[in-house]
């Protein structure tokens, strides 16, 4: 079963 | 002081409609340039980014940039007070605790008026800027929504691949597997109805499908959706405005 990703692992938080 | 004039409610009703399931608490950044707002889901899957360019308004005003922290239910709940044809204009102080929103039946000389209490919203936000994609997909938002629509009811995860000649949607789950291919073309009498694809790298991607069914929920506002595909990055989901846009930033599956 493919695994969710987090937005925060490409982008960084300002 | 924001003042703010939509000539037609339908345009800004909309565009909280088609976030307001996946977001709750959302600051609109208002500036001279326009209303602007950027949100994630609770789940950290999801981004939203919206711009609505001061072209977008019969009427515009903002002499300082002004921060309106608004719970969407609430503000959606007041939006549906208002007729889709009323103007419909936002109101706010420099420093304000509420935004005034005012419906204008100019044709029956019915003028409503609600008020919307604001809060302090301390969200993180995102560094979205500058990503660099392998492709580009534009093709009618409704047929791209029936896509999501029909392979969701077989997997919670929805497959795209794309390369020179096609886009392939493929859901495999418990029930059985389905899968839809898309083919670039261009219609000339319905420019709207064509599939356009710049490829730089092919791109095998897979999403949750319950994203893709918030994501959707734009296609109200515009004919075409573009969607902008990078191996492993978050994919970039596009509606556009008559001046501005509806952005969905989403973070793929990958697998083990």
């Amino acid at each position: 079963t493919p695994i969710q990703n987090d937005l925060t692992e490409f982008y960084t938080i300002i | 002081m924001l003042e703010a004039k939509f000539e037609e409610a339908s345009l800004f009703k909309k565009v909280i409609d088609s976030f307001k399931d996946c977001v709750q608490l959302v600051n609109f950044n208002c500036s001279e340039h326009g209303i602007a707002a950027q949100a994630v889901d609770d789940s950290r899957v999801l981004l939203v980014s919206l711009s609505i360019g001061t072209e977008s308004f019969q009427d515009f005003r903002c002499d300082r940039n002004v921060t309106l922290g608004a719970d969407l239910s609430s503000l959606s709940k007041i939006l549906r007070c208002g007729n889709n044809n009323d103007n419909l204009t936002l109101i706010a102080d420099d420093t304000p605790d509420s935004l005034l929103l005012l419906f204008e039946d100019t044709k029956k000389d019915r003028i409503s008026e609600y008020s919307l209490k604001l809060m302090d919203i301390d969200a993180d936000f995102l560094d979205i800027e500058g990503m660099q994609y392998d492709t580009t997909i534009t093709m009618p938002s409704a047929e791209f929504a029936k896509v999501v629509r029909d392979l969701n009811q077989l997997s919670d995860s929805l497959n795209i691949l794309v390369t020179k000649d096609t886009v392939k949607f493929v859901a495999e789950g418990d029930i059985g597997s389905g899968s839809v291919i898309v083919k670039p073309h261009t219609d000339m009498d319905k420019p709207d109805d064509s599939v356009k694809v710049e490829l730089d790298k092919p791109v095998d991607l897979t999403f949750g499908s319950k994203y893709l069914l918030d994501i959707i929920k734009g296609a109200g506002l515009s004919n075409q959706i573009t969607i902008k595909l990078s191996s492993e990055t978050p994919a970039l989901f596009e509606f556009g405005l008559q001046s501005g846009y509806l952005q969905f930033f989403l973070a793929p599956k990958f697998n083990e």
